[in-house]
């Protein structure tokens, strides 16, 4: 299927990219 | 490590409060599912700062939004 993205990981000391629309 | 203050986070950026808030959830996070941490982090930075304060001051408020999370994945790795 569509694999989007999801969820955004966060890992401690790499700078939070999060999603695109925040 | 320092507190964290509304006058430290309103000074930052919204990114930088995402930051600020993950580095402080994430230890959180760990305890409560060490594998899946990153994950779970990663959504409950999706919420709204004000509401991941509470989690963070909450730990019960933090473990059910973390259970909502995992359940959240499992039906997206489906």
């Amino acid at each position: 299927g569509s694999s989007i993205n999801w969820p955004p990981e966060f890992h401690p000391g790499v700078p939070w990219k999060g999603l695109q629309n925040i | 490590q320092e507190p964290l203050t509304i006058s430290l986070l309103v000074s930052a950026s919204p990114h930088e409060q995402k930051q600020m808030l993950g580095v402080r959830l994430f230890p959180l996070v760990q305890i409560i599912d060490k594998k899946l941490a990153e994950k779970i982090t990663g959504i409950l930075l999706e919420f709204d700062t004000s509401e991941i304060i509470y989690m963070l001051e909450s730990p019960e408020l933090l473990r059910t939004m973390a259970n909502k999370a995992v359940t959240l994945l499992q039906g997206h790795q489906v």
